[in-house]
């Protein structure tokens, strides 16, 4: 049976999508059945693995609004086991559609329909947020079986955790009593500054075990490989970056092993 | 008669906050009255300026909803010509309660109607958005004069360039004819790094004029001057960062003064 991660942080920029991207990669290059699912209007995923859909393609949106079966909107990608469900910009139009058209608690439901009879296909269904608490975010939640949490070591990256675990906590008591947390990832990690040693040691210090023990540094190649629509770990496997979501898929897979 | 600039991208931390509150306080350090409204639920902007709101104290969601005079919600700075207008997280939930208890057209219209009366209070009031394209995002494109746009050198930041384009063009042709660009800012250079310098040239090569002389460089003093509360420019005057937002001021004054 197939985990479904939210790959999910209000605050912008702090490396959802790189994760999403590079995170199923590495699990796919560990020769495990990957879904990554776009669920940001930007298209950050879809484009960083070198699709541009044209107006009219399936995409997610067509999906949820049950234009098309989920089938025909997959895609395969350059690793075997890695396949992707593409996003396109009109997706920003479904926040409103579903407050118009839905009752108040079928809104967030959506999506954990369309990937519940996906689960057996794959082992890890990764979601990629967009930097907001809105309806698309809480139809991830609700659909997930935990929450993977990026987080740069800024400041107000640090001060957002807070608001996001409510939001955690408000989903669980009420869509979605499974929710669980997979873990804090500290990202863009840079230790010849102070900054970024304090909030790393601030986060570990508040949240413990919860915090993966693998950080991603800042690492250049991971900011060029989505310009050449590949994850780092094909435009450049021996980079820091690279190296580093390869632990992370490790250590992810040895948690959900143990379990 | 004070300029209304919203300071907009949906791209995530390409710098929209961190642009608000030190071009704001490089303004007031020019004697400019300045009010920065802060519309992003994150409230970052009221944060790293050192306000940390209780619930129930008048933010700009008390002063959109009606429930209480925008002059009982503006906060004095540290900078005698510089004032905030504040928010909490609860403005998350404004974008849709617009959507149920208000018709299409008037949806984007509220702060405009808020800001009108305070032109004439100050030479310039900047809007910090959140990352997206939803109302509240359409409140500042329609209560704006311009649209001043922080871009990261990065690829995903150019990418979505276009869409926000997009949006400008949109909401010109529809609820607010009269908007311009103020400019697009590029954010958080690397003139070491091959990605940064190519996409600054890109972004130059398409935008020419729009683009702005100065130039905003990756700085330690700009990401831990909020964890001070502090605008840069009162952190570390002399760093690199406070040096170009104080340029950035100039030459906007310059630009307007000129028209
Ligand atoms: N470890 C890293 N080292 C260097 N650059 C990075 C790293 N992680 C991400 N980046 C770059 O930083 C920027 C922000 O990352 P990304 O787009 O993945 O964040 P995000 O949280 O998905 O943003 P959004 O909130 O807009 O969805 C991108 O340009 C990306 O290429
Ligand atoms: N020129 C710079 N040099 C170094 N760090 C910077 C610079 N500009 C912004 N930062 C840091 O980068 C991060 C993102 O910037 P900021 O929060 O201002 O972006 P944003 O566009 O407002 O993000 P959001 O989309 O979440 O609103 C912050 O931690 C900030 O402190
Ligand atoms: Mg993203
Ligand atoms: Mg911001």
């Amino acid at each position: 049976m197939g985990k479904i991660i939210a790959v999910a942080n209000q605050k912008g920029g702090v490396g959802k999508t790189t994760t999403s991207i590079n995170l199923s990669a590495s699990l796919a290059a560990a020769r495990r059945r990957v879904l990554l699912v776009d669920l940001d209007p930007q298209a950050n995923a879809t484009s960083g693995l070198g699709f541009f859909l044209d107006e009219g393609e399936p995409d997610i949106y067509r999906v949820l609004t049950r234009q098309v079966q989920v089938d025909a909107a997959l895609r395969a990608t350059d690793l075997a086991t890695l396949h992707l469900l593409p996003a396109c910009p009109h997706l920003a139009a479904l926040e409103v559609e579903l407050v118009e058209h839905m009752e108040f608690g079928e809104r967030a439901l959506q999506l954990r329909e369309i990937l519940a009879p996906l689960r057996e296909r794959f082992d890890f269904i990764l979601i990629d947020c967009p930097p907001s608490l809105g309806l698309l975010t809480l139809n991830a939640l609700t659909a997930a079986d935990s929450v993977l949490i990026p987080v740069q070591t800024e400041y107000f990256a640090m001060e957002g955790l807070g608001r996001l675990m409510n939001t955690i906590g408000r989903v669980r008591e009420s869509a979605n009593p499974a929710l669980e947390y997979e873990g804090v990832l500290l990202c863009m990690t840079d230790d010849r500054t102070v900054l970024s040693r304090q909030v790393s040691e601030e986060i570990r210090g508040h949240l413990e075990s919860r915090v993966f023990e693998t950080t991603i540094p800042r690492n250049i190649r991971l900011s060029e490989s989505p310009s050449h629509g590949k994850p780092v770990l094909i435009y450049s496997v021996a980079s820091k970056g690279a190296q580093a979501y390869l632990q992370l898929a490790d250590e992810l897979i040895r948690l959900n092993q143990s379990q």
